[in-house]
């Protein structure tokens, strides 16, 4: 298993500290607010009062021994950039660090961040998705232009064969499955049948699924 | 198609507004600051000035009529927690909220939010586990404690066949099927053959999902 340092213990820091501790992982959690060091204190291995702008108290408190840093300082964009430059600076091998703004993912993938987050804009899109059509109970890019769809059959579907439906046909969309409740039902043969609110597993690309969705 | 209200255009409500207004929806987008209303003037249908504490101002701008409120105030609860009730005196339909802490969260649920969003824990949560086990790429929860799961086929597993690997018998995972680039590959029979870095597509409950990855 790999060692993680997160420096900046805001929403997003301490959520990502306290998962990867949950899991079994080795964590150290850095900020300069006390009240934010002692909220970790228990979860995480180690808990250190420190600022990421200075190189010599991240070294002190062992950063360059980790194998991962996440900077998850958010409002104070030199902060952030000058954290990141000392994670890079003391040798930590990946680095992932949260954006405030798109310039700012520029300036981070240029400085050699190995992951840029900006969690407002991914959730944000999400979002917008699932508002655009309520169908879509959730998805994931899989990033070679396809997504895998969990879309909730409507009444409108309600005991129709997959088939019938002309997912393939009419919109190249692949189903993957059919989950009822906690069961699992197969669709390869096409003649599997719909029931209102089942989750139908489609995997295409986003036009057609969106296309299929406006299509209900 | 439903028309959507936007209060509060930081970085989540502004990526919300867009992006249903590029799906072709009927947008309002209203925020204190005159700044972030101009940024969206040229985007939505609608851009106005107003304060999400202020019902008659809510009013004026014709939140009433629409289909769905958003409410994306950040930092300031009081006026997020007014605004989301200002909404629902309106007669909105739907209202979804941005909340900041879990407190708050419990306080939206209780004025009747239809559904409260929390970025920087559901990102903060995935990154975490995209952290923890690197080969899963990215994931979906289904909602019923099942989950999709796009997993990077690691080289210690090239060539072998999915039956091999003992997915169903060892974790109770089920293939949904293989991507290699752009193409799909159904695994129903268990001869497939993995190749390293395809996305291997698997449904199942959490812990087995992450018995599986650790075992890698
Ligand atoms: N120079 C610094 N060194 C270490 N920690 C810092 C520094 N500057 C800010 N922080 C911490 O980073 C954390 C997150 O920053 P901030 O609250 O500005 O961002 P945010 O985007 O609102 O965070 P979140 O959305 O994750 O709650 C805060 O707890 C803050 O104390
Ligand atoms: N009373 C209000 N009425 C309307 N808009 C408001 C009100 N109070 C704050 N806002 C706006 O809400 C937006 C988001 O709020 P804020 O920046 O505090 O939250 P945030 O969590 O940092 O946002 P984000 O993460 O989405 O960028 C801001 O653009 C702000 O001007």
């Amino acid at each position: 298993t790999r060692s993680f340092a997160v420096i900046g213990l805001g929403t997003f820091g301490t959520t990502v500290a306290s998962e990867l501790a949950r899991f079994g992982n080795h964590v150290l959690g850095i900020d300069t607010v006390e009240r934010n060091v002692a909220n970790v204190a228990d979860t995480l291995a180690e808990a250190v009062i420190a600022d990421g702008r200075d190189e010599q108290a991240l070294r002190e408190a062992g950063v360059g021994k980790y194998d991962v840093a996440i900077v998850a300082i958010g409002e104070d964009l030199e902060a952030n950039i000058l954290c990141t430059m000392n994670t890079r600076l003391l040798g930590v091998k990946t680095v992932w660090v949260k954006a405030i703004t798109r310039t700012h993912h520029r300036i981070l993938a240029k400085l050699g961040a190995d992951r840029v987050i900006q969690p407002e804009q991914e959730i944000g899109r999400h979002i917008a998705q699932m508002l655009h059509n309520p169908l879509v109970r959730d998805y994931v890019s899989l990033g070679n232009g396809f997504h895998v769809v969990d879309f909730r059959v409507p009444e409108s579907l309600n005991e129709k064969s997959v088939g019938a439906v002309g997912l393939f046909d009419d919109f190249e969309l692949r189903v993957l499955g059919l989950m009822r409740g906690g069961d699992f039902i197969s669709c390869e043969n096409g003649e599997a049948e719909l029931r209102t609110d089942d989750k139908l597993l489609l995997l295409g690309r986003r036009e057609n699924l969106r296309r299929f969705g406006d299509s209900l």
